[in-house]
């Protein structure tokens, strides 16, 4: 039964989306079933993979007003990555994504259905959720086993993290009793700069056994992605990025229970 | 009368926040009188000044729920900018967060009276919002005279900016038909990225004389104020964040009306 795992910040662009992106295509190239959904409304995740909203074709929209069915929304993402499948979030305008919220909000089972449906299928799931801490995401966390917090290695990433792990206590107490945590990880690391070792030292003496040891370097190939429209790993194997998001797979894989 | 400037941005961490709390500090050091306003559920506004959200002063959350009146909720920033003043968001938890967005969305006339109020005392009002497109940014715009958008030079936040010309363009269409564009802000540029010098190029070529000459480089400096909880041009005036946000207080004040 694969492991759903949503990936969550109130922060803005601490590596969410390039965390599912890179660790999916890591897991899928480990031998591991691996789908990405896309449940923030900018649509970062599908536009990664070359995908961008189009009523062409539906996505999560689709399934949640009950216009198709999970199994239309599943598509490939690279053909040199056959284990890793993507649902796109598919919402072309501010209305749409208003829609998606409400239903969201007053109808939890949906989501629920979908997940239960397609969690069979695959070793993980990972969720790239918006910036913010209310209903998208609320309803992310309350189908997940557990979720994953990227902290950038900068001053106002970390400020934030309490108010995730609030929001997640929350969940826990009223919806989904089994949520834990999957872990911290720290994210676009500079060494040369004070304020990434301190804020290292901090989540490493705050968050202790939850942070992982591995650490994504602030890399510029990883910013190609959403250009090059492909994971890291399928372009530049030996870049910095590349490395630690294979280590933080092999380390995922290498523990028994979530964090 | 002020002008009221809504900064906006569907992509996270492009520098919003900070160009709210530099762009200020820099508008009311060359006389002007500024006013900050957070809308941001995050409060990273009122943290770049030490001032966490706390109930034992009131902020936008009372205001709007009809506990404070505008009055009360004006700070002083810092006491070397003593034109810069901040009304902080204040909200304490995800409860009081939907609490406001319920309020923003059913009681569009709340903001405006304030908006009303408080706008003949300052040159500028400056509104940091959060990295989305829905109700806090739309009641934002529906009471500001022009947007500011600050484009990180990366790939992902260049492909969100058509969804806020969309956005805006539907707020002047259905409530505010005076909506400008104050301009288009270039940030965290770093020119050895080739990545850099393709989004700046994108950006002159589709946006023209809506964007900045100015360019708002990556600086590490800019990083501190959340920790040192003053502007960049408070601790170190030298630094080319410090020159770059001077440069564009001069810019925008050397034009004769917004973009
Ligand atoms: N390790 C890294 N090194 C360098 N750049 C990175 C790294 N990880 C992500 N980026 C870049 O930083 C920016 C922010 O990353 P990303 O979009 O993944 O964050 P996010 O948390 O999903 O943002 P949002 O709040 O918009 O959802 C993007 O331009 C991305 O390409
Ligand atoms: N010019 C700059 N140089 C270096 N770092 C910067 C610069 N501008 C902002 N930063 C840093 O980048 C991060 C993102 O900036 P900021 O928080 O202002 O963005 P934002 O758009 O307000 O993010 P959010 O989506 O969370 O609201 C912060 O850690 C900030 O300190
Ligand atoms: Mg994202
Ligand atoms: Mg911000």
């Amino acid at each position: 039964m694969g492991q759903l795992v949503a990936i969550v910040s109130q922060k803005g662009g601490v590596g969410k989306t390039a965390t599912a992106v890179n660790l999916g295509a890591c897991l899928s190239a480990i031998k591991r079933r691996v789908l990405l959904i896309g449940m923030d409304p900018q649509g970062g995740l599908e536009r990664s993979f070359g995908l961008d909203s189009s009523k062409d074709r539906p996505g999560l929209f689709e399934v949640l007003s009950e216009q198709a069915s999970p199994a239309d929304v599943v598509y490939r993402c690279h053909e040199r990555l056959p284990r890793l499948d993507l649902i796109p979030i598919n919402v072309a305008s501010v209305a749409e994504e208003a829609r998606l919220v409400e239903i969201l909000a007053n109808n939890a089972g949906r989501l629920r259905r979908v997940a239960e449906r397609i969690r069979p299928a695959y070793d993980f799931i990972l969720v790239d959720c918006p910036s913010r801490l209310d209903t998208p995401t609320q309803a992310a966390l309350a189908v997940a086993d557990s979720y994953l917090v990227p902290v950038q290695c900068e001053y106002s990433s970390m400020a934030t993290v309490g108010n995730v792990l609030r929001a997640a206590l929350e969940v826990r107490k009223n919806a989904n009793p089994k949520l834990g945590i999957f872990g911290f990880l720290l994210t676009m690391a500079d060494k040369r700069a004070r304020f990434t070792i301190k804020v290292i030292r901090e989540v490493r003496q705050y968050l202790k056994t939850h942070a992982f040891r591995t650490i994504i370097p602030r890399d510029p190939r990883v910013a190609e992605v959403p250009n090059r429209q492909q994971p890291v790993v399928a372009f530049d194997m030996e870049s910095p990025g590349s490395k630690a998001y294979i280590s933080l797979a092999r380390e995922i894989l290498g523990r028994s229970a979530p964090g």
